[in-house]
C-alpha cells in the first residue's frame, strides 16, 4: 500500500 | 474533526486547496488562506492552512477527484440558498 501511495501523482492546486 | 461555518462576508472564499482522489493527498487540504484582500475564510478566522476538508455542507469529499471537490466547494460558496458554507475539517491527514 505504501509503495502504491508513493506512485500517486501530486495534486493540482485550485484557488477558490 | 471540527465544524467551521464560514459566513459569505466577502466576494471570494479566499482559500487554495490541493488534493483529491487518486493523488498523493486523497482529501482536499487547505494550502493557502488569502489574507491580503481577505476573503470570507480569512474573515472567519477559523480555517487554517494544513486542515483537511472532510465535508462541505454535509457532502463528503471522500472519493472525489480534485476538480470535483473544488467544484463542490466553489458551488457551495456561489449558491444563494445559504449565506454561509459549513466545512467539516480535521488537523490530521486521515488515512483512507
Amino acid at each position: 500500500v505504501r509503495e502504491k501511495r508513493l506512485t500517486l501523482p501530486p495534486s493540482e492546486i485550485t484557488m477558490l | 474533526s471540527t465544524l467551521v461555518r464560514v459566513a459569505k462576508s466577502a466576494t471570494t472564499l479566499g482559500i487554495a486547496v490541493e488534493g483529491g482522489a487518486n493523488t498523493r493527498q486523497p482529501l482536499p487540504r487547505i494550502v493557502t488562506i488569502q489574507a491580503t484582500r481577505g476573503g470570507s475564510a480569512h474573515n472567519c478566522g477559523q480555517l487554517k492552512v494544513g486542515q483537511v476538508i472532510l465535508e462541505v455542507n454535509g457532502v463528503s469529499m471522500r472519493g472525489r477527484e480534485h476538480r470535483d471537490a473544488a467544484r463542490l466547494i466553489a458551488e457551495a460558496f456561489k449558491t444563494k440558498e445559504r449565506d454561509h458554507v459549513d466545512f467539516l475539517v480535521t488537523e490530521f491527514n486521515v488515512a483512507l
